[in-house]
């Protein structure tokens, strides 16, 4: 799985995510990638999310959408958010994963709970980020 | 005017400096910069969100080292099926497909769907026919084979396990 979350310089973000699926896959088995919510989601009132890992439990734990109601909500701030998401509601019940998200203000957060995610970012003025591994 | 940013992932999983030769390290390295300084310049260039983020994916769907588009993985038939989505945090509109076939570039469909379907997702071949309606590029399936992925299938084509790209085997779940 692959995505890209962005934002512009009119502070509109947006989020795409394109997957392969999972490997010896059948009965046309959909993952969180196309379940808007779940692995792809954007609103410029909080965040723009991608999410890539076991895709059944991204659909029942709403991922995408649970970390853009914490920040609306409880008003988490986005690395909040998505700690609390992907390291501990994920985890509580074997989600493996992680996601990539970004707000209008330009916050980026790349969080996993696996070994390893392979991510990148670049901000207006800052260097390329780019890296595999934790 | 805004600060711009954008972010790309590849995929999670048991990803180690164990499993990833110094060839394989550089090489995805390599591909993730590519295509993050590729949508960060439409950003810079004054381009929308949507399409900094459609450029970004499509650079990793064209690359054989991720698990979409041309890197897919192998379903239990042998074939590829792609799943895509894509949403604008401005209007709240998105688009999205489920278990397609042939499409080059799955996430430019979930743009047309997004901007030209009065629907969210669409699956199948009734998402490949609107593929074909409004002319987005189909490839043939030899286009989608990759001898590391083919090798991975290999391991587990004749039973019922299904596994992530970059995690080891997991027994299956059916929920």
């Amino acid at each position: 799985t692959v995505g890209a979350v962005a934002v512009d310089q009119e502070g509109n973000v947006a989020s795409a995510t394109s997957t392969g699926g999972m490997t010896n896959k059948r009965y046309n088995r959909i993952g969180d990638t196309p379940i808007i919510g779940s692995g792809t989601y954007a609103n410029n009132q909080t965040c723009a999310i991608s999410c890539t890992g076991h895709g059944e439990f991204f659909i029942r734990a709403v991922v995408a959408y649970d970390v853009s109601c914490l920040m609306e909500y409880k008003g988490y701030t986005l690395q909040k958010a998505c700690e609390e998401v992907v390291l501990k509601k994920l985890v509580k019940f074997g989600g493996e994963g992680g996601l990539i998200a970004v707000t209008p203000s330009a916050e980026v957060a790349l969080v996993f709970n696996s070994e390893g995610m392979y991510r990148a970012s670049k901000s207006t003025g800052e260097e390329t980020l780019v890296a595999i591994y934790k | 005017m805004h600060k711009t940013a954008i972010a790309i992932h590849g995929g999670a999983g048991t990803i180690t400096q164990a499993n990833l030769s110094p060839e394989q390290d550089k090489a995805y390295r390599a591909a993730l910069k590519k295509a993050v300084e590729a949508g960060h310049q439409v950003l810079e260039r004054g381009g929308s969100a949507l399409d900094a983020v459609e450029l970004a994916v499509v650079h990793l769907e064209d690359s054989p080292l991720f698990n979409a588009g041309r890197g897919s993985v192998f379903t239990k038939e042998g074939k590829h099926e792609m799943d895509a989505a894509i949403m604008c945090g401005k209007t709240l509109e998105a688009g999205a497909l489920a278990g397609v076939r042939s499409i080059k570039n799955p996430v430019k469909l979930a743009r047309a769907i997004m901007e030209h379907s009065d629907h969210v997702i669409l699956s199948g071949y009734g998402a490949e026919e609107f593929a074909l309606s409004y002319g987005l590029e189909f490839a043939p399936e030899a286009y989608f084979f990759d001898k590391y992925r083919y090798e991975q299938w290999s391991e587990v084509r004749d039973s019922d396990i299904f596994m992530l790209d970059h995690t080891a085997q997991r027994d299956e779940k059916f929920g």
